[in-house]
């Protein structure tokens, strides 16, 4: 919140559109804002009437540079826009930067997505430091309703909840690094940096960066699902294969090679599969170990074909591993297994697990 | 000695970023020796954002300096 908690006394609240962005059809910017507004009104028992005429509360607007409010947009990216806490006169007014671009997709900067968070200010709200926040300061897009719990949490101790709620299903906030339960849903190596993927963000470790840095998967490849199942590195081909339910997608870096998704049966697993849980590609030999429950098999990349004598168990062929893998990475010689809060660490030539250690110990927990 | 120009570039987007969002004092800040406000301000951010909290203009913190961001200040007030 901001200091002094600042809110609206009633909870009927209006607003007005004083202009338009000329980089969408007036229709598309009023479904965003009447959207962005329902977005807080559906855990509140706010009600937003819109006028057309005379003073609102919030006063909706687009300028650039310095737009009379002595507080002037940068041009282009930066700054996006502002709003000013509840209060008579400036307060609760919105501004959208003229100088970005508005749409109404994944390309920059959605309307809808800016807009909810703006209005949140505009609501009372201040920012939020959780990753997972629609109250982020940083820009990041989403897809699905954009609220999280910290979001609903903050809005619902200045408003109370919505009396008669309808059914939402907020995001859950950002995956905390050194929860000591911590599991993740895969890991890869790319370029040189280790990306971990868990729920809706990933981490990012590069060897000169002590911190991981955590994003939301979105905001970086806003075509891959929200939810990764597993993903390797083949750096010989200097792509990373993702996979999520029965498609995979290929990265060439940070952009994703033409023609995929593409279904992992492709690579010769039986329709019987639904989801790999886990994959690795070993330098060494050039096979690519893909896990699905008790299984795996073994992909040889140079022939693109499957090695025959597959499906083996992880059991008869990792002695000491868990039965199960969710996530799996190859260093000099050594096979990372994770399974739940526990990392295995396995010697490929010795056969045999060397350490366990705890799943976040590759976060710097 | 005068920072070589890419330094004195990212000295001053840090400047203006922590000026905007974190209260900085305007004017021009003097020595980044220990705790002065420049440095005080980086560690807020760097709290802030959950990033190492070193109190120098690093990779980490200078990347979350040029996303693109809300013009709501991170902490006190708005007026």
């Amino acid at each position: 919140h901001f200091p002094r908690h600042l809110k609206w006394q009633n909870n009927n609240v209006t607003f007005r559109i004083l202009n338009y962005t000329p980089d969408l059809k007036k229709s598309d910017v009023d479904r965003a804002i009447r959207n962005a507004l329902n977005v807080w009104a559906d855990v509140t028992p706010l009600t937003f009437k819109k006028l057309h005429v005379g003073n609102a509360d919030i006063m909706i607007s687009f300028g650039s540079k310095e737009h009379g409010d002595y507080n002037p947009f940068d041009g282009p990216d930066g700054l996006l826009a502002h709003a000013y806490p509840p209060g008579q006169g400036i307060g609760g007014d919105t501004h959208f930067d003229e100088d970005e671009h508005w749409t109404k997709d994944s390309s920059s900067y959605n309307l809808f997505v800016v807009a909810a968070h703006e209005l949140g200010h505009a609501l009372g709200m201040s920012h939020s430091s959780n990753a997972g926040a629609l109250m982020y300061p940083v820009y990041t897009y989403t897809t699905g309703y954009p609220l999280s719990e910290d979001d609903i949490e903050g809005i619902q101790a200045l408003y109370g909840p919505n009396p008669n709620p309808r059914k939402v299903k907020p995001k859950p906030d950002a995956p905390n690094k050194c929860d000591p339960s911590l599991s993740f849903d895969a890991v890869t190596e790319l370029r040189g940096e280790t990306i971990i993927f868990k729920d809706r963000f990933y981490w990012r470790i590069h060897p000169q960066m002590v911190e991981p840095e955590q994003t939301l998967i979105k905001s970086t490849w806003p075509s891959i699902p929200n939810k990764v199942d597993a993903a390797y590195e083949n750096p010989e081909k200097d792509i990373v294969i993702i996979f999520s339910g029965i498609r995979m997608w290929a990265l060439n870096g940070y952009n994703i090679v033409d023609g995929y998704p593409k279904y992992i049966h492709k690579l010769g697993l039986p329709k019987t599969v639904r989801k790999v849980d886990a994959a690795v590609y070993i330098r060494d030999t050039g096979k690519t170990l893909l896990f699905t429950e008790e299984d795996y098999w073994s992909y040889d990349e140079a022939t693109g074909t499957m090695d025959s004598g597959y499906p083996r168990t992880i059991e008869e062929d990792f002695p000491g591993m868990d039965d199960e893998v969710d996530a799996a990475a190859y260093h000099y010689g050594y096979l990372y297994f994770f399974h739940e809060q526990l990392q295995y660490e396995y010697s490929y030539t010795s056969r045999k697990v060397m350490r366990i250690l705890r799943t976040n110990s590759i976060l710097n927990c | 000695v005068p920072l070589p120009s890419g330094d004195k570039d990212n000295q001053n987007l840090a400047e203006k970023y922590l000026r905007r969002f974190y209260g900085l004092p305007a004017g021009l800040q003097g020595r980044q020796g220990a705790s002065s406000p420049f440095e005080t301000k980086i560690k807020e951010m760097q709290r802030f954002f959950k990033l190492k909290v070193t109190g120098n203009l690093d990779d980490n913190t200078l990347d979350l300096m040029k996303q693109a961001r809300c013009g709501v200040p991170d902490i006190g007030e708005y007026n």
